[in-house]
């Protein structure tokens, strides 16, 4: 594995998105994971639509029936992958933009699709797997706790207790060998992650977390997707 | 800043303590007003009256003082104000967070293990 990676140099990663006043951060994490896949299969890096999934989507989880994909109100990325396989495809953003509401109807239009979904799967809670995915497959669907981003500006978070329930879906875009972590005493590695709060939020819309101990549950809900190549 | 090692230099992780200067968070505190009045201007803020203006205020001033605890626990990373400053963090919550509990069923497909040397 290479010490440093960051699918932005490869451009595998679409300009950072803000989801604004709605909770429907799973599709944002979801169309990341996807337009990362999409561009691994096609060579071309298209923006997708979270609106398709935040009006069509309404996937429920098998194992708890009641738990389904709900707009504004939260969703899964496996879920949302599962929709997608079942669905065809995403559109692209363009053509079915977001909103920020959940109360249109479903508008999806099949002829337009942009990306399929080949298959999807779970990473296993290790990081050099994780970051093995990461590499071979393209940007990853993953969960945070996100307690402490409300207030982050910059920097590598690494902070010294952080609950591990997921609230929060983003994209798992790279990883650095030596963020700065001084109460260490030394550089420690760190995940930089894509999020949906817009450019003005973090580092230019980005975060950085740091490796090693599954910090805020970082570690423990990673999804990898793959991508078919269509023609629409 | 001073720093005062209290691991042995074999223990990787362990926690020391570390003294730093003030942070500029205390100036915000103590000038919250005006730091909130630059906050409404940047991010484009409206309220719909004077009592939700304090309200928010009082919010504001709240998750700077969070945003300094943040700061102590964090030091690593840089925390202060955001655009979500005056939000609570249920507010926040509510509004920006999204991820359902998972339970994954028990034929989710798992990712084959890969290699990871070379």
């Amino acid at each position: 594995l290479p010490t440093d990676f960051d699918w932005r140099d490869h451009g595998a990663v679409t300009g950072v998105k803000d989801q604004g006043s709605c909770g429907s951060c799973w599709s944002f994490s979801t169309t990341g994971a996807l337009e990362g896949a999409n561009f691994l299969s096609t060579g071309n890096l298209v923006s997708l639509s979270e609106q398709q999934l935040v009006d069509c989507d309404h996937v429920c989880d098998p194992e708890s029936p009641g738990s389904c994909d709900s707009g504004c109100n939260g969703g899964l990325m496996t879920s949302a992958f599962e929709y997608t396989l079942q669905a065809g495809g995403l559109q692209r953003e363009e053509d079915y933009p977001y909103t920020g509401t959940d109360r249109g109807p479903c508008k999806f239009d099949k002829t337009k699709i942009a990306a399929s979904v080949s298959n999807f799967s779970v990473v296993s809670l290790d990081e050099e797997q994780i970051a093995a995915n990461l590499v071979k497959n393209g940007p990853l669907a993953v969960g945070i706790n996100a307690a402490w981003m409300q207030t982050y500006i910059g920097g590598v978070s690494c902070p010294y207790i952080c609950s591990k329930r997921l609230d929060h879906g983003v994209l798992l875009v790279g990883y650095g060998a030596e963020g700065y972590a001084p109460i260490r005493l030394k550089d420690k590695p760190y995940w930089i992650i894509k999020n949906s709060w817009g450019e003005s939020w973090g580092e230019n819309g980005y975060y950085k977390i740091c490796r090693g101990h599954n910090v805020c549950g970082v570690d423990s809900m990673v999804s990898s997707v793959a991508a078919i190549h269509t023609t629409p | 800043a001073t720093v005062v090692a209290a691991a042995s230099e074999d223990s990787d992780d362990l926690l020391i303590r570390q003294v730093v200067p003030e942070s500029n968070l205390d100036d915000l505190i103590l000038n919250a007003d005006h730091h909130f009045t630059s906050f409404v201007k940047k991010f484009g803020k409206t309220y719909a009256d004077t009592e939700e203006h304090a309200y928010r205020l009082s919010v504001f001033k709240s998750n700077l003082r969070r945003a300094k605890r943040h700061q102590k626990l964090d030091p690593s990373a840089v925390h202060g104000i955001t655009k979500f400053s005056d939000l609570t963090p249920s507010e926040f919550r509510r509004s920006y967070l999204g991820l359902r509990r998972l339970k994954l069923p028990a034929d989710a497909q798992k990712a084959p293990i890969l290699p990871t040397n070379d």
